[in-house]
């Protein structure tokens, strides 16, 4: 494992456990869009079900359990804990749009045509385009708390880490994942509009507009 | 024939 494979992990980890803590210390999960972490809940669970099948390293299993726990946690949050603070008005995104054809994809096109293979190859296109729900909504409503800017930064952040580690895996162990990084460039290149405005907004300001 | 191909990244 290189430097950037562990900092995409843990900044990862960062954005779950921000978004986690920041509905559960405000009790409100007001601006965040349960789609979006329904979609990622989703996500965690088709990739993760080789939990049962394979044991890769003790940190490789504990990361995927902490990963579908908060996954569900903060849905949990959303839709029964703090679902009087949900705002269901502004979480408009027909996810079918993006689950079914992301389906159909995971079925054509795939390493191996076996179920738990294509079910990860699934959870890597959906993760790729799983946080649209949540830019839709901020774009709808046209801002953002600072908190929740935090995590999309970091949740951005992660793959681009990737991106690196998979250059570097191919250079020094000749590891190369197709899917993983066609998808992982996908995912990459959405976060890029909130990046700058990141950058370049974000400092100093208590919440983020994003023009739409 | 392998259940599925091992993926060691999250």
């Amino acid at each position: 494992m290189n430097i950037f494979r562990l900092t995409g992990d843990l900044s990862h980890l960062a954005a779950i456990i921000i978004l986690l803590l920041k509905i559960w210390k405000t009790r409100s999960c007001a601006g965040i869009s349960g789609k979006s972490q329904i979609l990622f809940a989703l996500v965690f669970t088709s990739r993760y079900l080789d939990l049962l099948t394979s044991f890769i390293s003790l940190y490789n299993t504990t990361m995927k359990v902490i990963y579908i726990g908060c996954a569900y946690a903060t849905v949990y949050l959303i839709y029964a804990k703090f679902k009087a603070t949900y705002d269901g008005n502004h979480d408009t995104f027909r996810v079918e749009f993006l689950v079914v054809p992301v389906g159909g994809l995971a079925f054509l096109v795939n390493h191996d045509f076996s179920p738990l293979e294509i079910l990860w190859t699934f959870s890597i296109y959906l993760e790729s385009v799983a946080i649209l729900p949540q830019l839709f909504m901020i774009s709808k409503t046209g801002e953002a708390e600072t908190i929740t800017t935090h995590y999309l930064f970091f949740l951005g952040l992660y793959r681009a880490l990737y991106l690196i580690n998979w250059i570097w895996r191919f250079y020094f162990e000749g590891f190369f994942d197709m899917i993983a990084i066609v998808a992982g460039v996908v995912q990459t290149i959405l976060y890029c509009d909130f990046f700058y405005l990141y950058v370049t907004k974000g400092e100093g300001r208590s919440q983020l507009s994003i023009p739409t | 024939h392998a259940l599925q191909i091992p993926h060691d990244e999250l």
